[in-house]
């Protein structure tokens, strides 16, 4: 088995560019957020701010579990409650030059992670299932 | 890099067992469904029949686009609709004596898939974080 090659792959080529990633925005209301995810079939998508930049990750979970109360889903919580109180921002990143192993390590935990660039700005996102496909291709050769 | 043993290892060694899997039946309302899908955080969970023979598995977005009307979220049909009328039956499964490779290749479209028996009763699940845990093990001796 000859894994050489894949060690030299970038996160670049096997991220999904910014261009076909569903985000949503920090001042969203969460019903916003919802219909995104409802909408894109995703469990979470990354959120930006107006300029772009890179702030998080938000999913059904985070939006249902801030709406569940004692007795029901108040429903009427998802206008009067915006994306930047609820987004979660402890989801790791990485650069496009960043190699395989880096990128492999951080899926591990993670169904994907953002690849920004050294100011902050969201170029995309590196998925699990890139990650897999890659081994899957050269774990045969 | 040595990557035998990591072709050696099964679909037993690398599942999560049943008992350790939270999972619906095939004939709770959607309202339970959804409940225990937001108090566990899973996207998805794996749906039994009262047997506990493996019936297919149901996620958060199946259930919202359910109960997703014209103009708001339908709650009221939660408890109308049963998980029967909408379990997703297109999810691969595998045995426990089946080998890594076969693991890989089932878990590149899928966050997991299910671990059934010959007569279908449900053995557990093989998700994508323990088939990635293994790869970067290997990957490095
Ligand atoms: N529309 C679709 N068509 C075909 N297969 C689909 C699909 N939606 C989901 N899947 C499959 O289900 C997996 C889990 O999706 P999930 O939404 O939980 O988790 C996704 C989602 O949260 C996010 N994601 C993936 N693509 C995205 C995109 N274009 N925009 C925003 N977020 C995305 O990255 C996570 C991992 O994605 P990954 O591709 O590894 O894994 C995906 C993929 O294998
Ligand atoms: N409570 C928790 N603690 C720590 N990390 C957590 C977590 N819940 C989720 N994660 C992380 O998020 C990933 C995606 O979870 P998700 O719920 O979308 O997708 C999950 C879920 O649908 C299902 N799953 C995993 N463990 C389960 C269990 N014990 N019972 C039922 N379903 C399970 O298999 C999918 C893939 O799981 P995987 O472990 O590969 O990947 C998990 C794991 O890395």
């Amino acid at each position: 088995v000859k894994l050489l090659p894949l060690l030299n792959i970038t996160a670049e080529s096997l991220m999904i560019p910014s261009e076909k990633v569903a985000h949503v925005q920090m001042n969203n209301p969460l019903e916003h957020a919802l219909l995104i995810l409802v909408k894109s079939g995703y469990s979470a998508v990354p959120v930006l701010d107006t300029s772009y930049k890179f702030k998080g990750t938000i999913g059904k979970n985070i939006i249902l579990n801030r709406i569940l109360g004692l007795e029901r889903f108040e429903m009427e919580k998802l206008s009067e409650v915006r994306v930047d109180e609820v987004v979660n921002q402890t989801i790791p990143c990485v650069q496009k030059q960043d190699d395989f192993l880096t990128c492999l390590k951080t899926v591990i935990d993670y169904p994907f992670v953002c690849v920004v660039d050294q100011e902050g700005y969201f170029d995309g996102i590196l998925t699990r299932r890139a990650i897999l496909k890659q081994l899957n291709k050269y774990i045969h050769v």
